[in-house]
């Protein structure tokens, strides 16, 4: 484990704290998309079925049941706890369109041709896209909340991370992982926007607003 | 045996 990757797996960890910290303490989901939580449940679930016959470290397993669990308790604030602060009617990015090129990618694209790996690829496309409804909405409200903004953030770098991560890698075992350093750089970029208004506007003690 | 992946990666 070198410092990127437990950089990027610690952003991750933060990234879910500060969204459930952001549901708790104002006692709403307002400004986060169900589609995109519910596509993280699917992610973490067809990538961490592995815990069932594959042990790798006690940090791994926890790792995953953490991922695997929060995104479940999220879905549950979202849809019964605090479901009335919910806007479904900004919520409306189609996520068929997310998950049929996913699974194609994940039938073209995998390192060996079984249930289990497929399953895997399919979880990398997708979780390389399921930011997509996310962002949608944040481009249709225009505005975020500073917290829901840290959100994103820490989600977004926990990728990024992961690049030096392969890099170093490469570089140190001679490991290369060409499907998930593709999707990992498609994940980045589909945040650089986002990180480009957080940088030059939230950090600099503005509120996150979107040009008109 | 074709490429494979690391398997500690989260």
């Amino acid at each position: 484990m070198n410092i990127f990757r437990f950089l990027g797996d610690l952003s991750h960890l933060a990234s879910i704290f500060i969204l459930l910290h952001k549901i708790q303490t104002t006692r709403s989901c307002r400004g986060i998309s169900f589609r995109t939580q519910a596509l993280y449940v699917v992610v973490f679930i067809a990538r961490y079925l592995d815990l069932f016959f594959r042990y790798v470290s006690l940090y791994n397993s926890a790792m995953k049941l953490f991922f695997i669990a929060s995104s479940c308790y999220i879905l549950y604030l979202m849809k019964i706890r605090y479901r009335p602060t919910h806007d479904p009617s900004i919520d409306t990015f189609r996520v068929e369109y997310l998950l049929a090129p996913c699974l194609i990618l994940a039938l073209i694209f995998n390192y060996k041709f079984n249930f289990a790996e497929v399953l895997w690829s399919f979880s990398i496309w997708l979780e390389a896209v399921a930011i997509l409804p996310q962002l949608f909405m944040l481009q249709r409200t225009g505005e975020a909340e500073n917290i829901t903004t840290h959100y994103l953030a820490a989600l977004g770098a926990y990728r990024a991370l992961y690049i030096p991560n392969w890099i170093y890698r490469y570089f140190t075992e001679g490991l290369v992982d060409p499907i998930a350093v593709t999707a990992g750089i498609v994940q980045t970029g589909l945040y650089l926007d986002f990180f480009y208004v957080y940088f030059t506007k939230v950090l600099q003690g503005q509120k996150f607003e979107l040009p008109a | 045996d074709p490429a494979v992946r690391p398997k500690d990666e989260l």
